[in-house]
């Protein structure tokens, strides 16, 4: 473990306690992609099916439990609590998620590191992550009033993204058993990248400390 | 091996 891999676990926590608050605070998921939870879910689902079967670290099958057990309970939040679901965007949120799933299955099938289940399944879930943000930007992109609580939450997603790329540099030159990584690399740098466009917007609204909105 | 290594990182 290294300070960029905890700082981003730290920094993936907060945004999923960030929007926890708002949904379980003020009973709103304004300006939250549903599609794009439904795809954080599967990811944790499909990735973390290790749970019972490998013991990493207690830390490790902590925060696995929190990342299932957040992301199952959000979309709980946004389709059926009674409250939370009458501010759900659903003329807005329309990006056909269907449509990123298979690719990535197709993908993982084709390119990954070793052809068993969990392997493919591992891989799906890192080609489903670094796409799974899309339905949310293009959500910010569709309803210009971004609030801050959303703002921030898809902040701290790009951060944890960053950390992590800064994590694979730090263990590339000072693990000597820590072998590379290509397919997990480049899916992450495919994810980060699509933050970048929003890191720039977010970070000049901040400088100029006016409210954040998206060019069309 | 190989893949436990792999899969050490959320």
């Amino acid at each position: 473990m290294n300070i960029f891999r905890l700082a981003g676990d730290m920094t993936h926590l907060m945004s999923i306690v960030v929007l926890l608050l708002k949904m379980h605070t003020i009973k709103s998921c304004a300006g939250i992609s549903l599609k794009t939870q439904e795809l954080y879910a599967l990811v944790f689902i499909t990735r973390y099916l290790d749970i019972f079967t490998d013991f990493v670290s207690l830390y490790n099958t902590v925060m696995k439990i929190f990342f299932l057990g957040t992301s199952i309970s959000i979309v709980w939040y946004m389709r059926y609590h009674k409250v939370v679901k009458q501010s759900y965007d659903k003329d807005h949120d329309t990006f056909r998620h269907y449509f990123l799933i298979l690719p990535c299955f197709l993908l993982a099938l084709i390119i990954n590191d070793e052809f068993t289940f969990r392997e493919v399944l591992w891989t799906f879930s890192l080609y489903l992550e670094a796409v799974a943000i899309i339905p949310q930007l293009v959500l910010l992109q569709r309803t210009k009033n971004i609030d801050n609580l959303t703002g921030n939450y898809v902040f701290f997603l790009g951060a944890y993204r960053g950390l992590y790329i800064l994590n694979w540099i730090y263990r590339y030159f000072t693990d000597s058993h820590y072998r590379r990584k290509g397919i997990t690399w480049t899916s992450g740098i495919v994810q980060t990248l699509l933050y970048a466009d929003f890191f720039y917007y977010y970070i000049r609204s901040w400088r100029r400390n006016e409210r954040l909105n998206l060019p069309a | 091996p190989a893949t436990e290594e792999n899969h050490d990182e959320l």
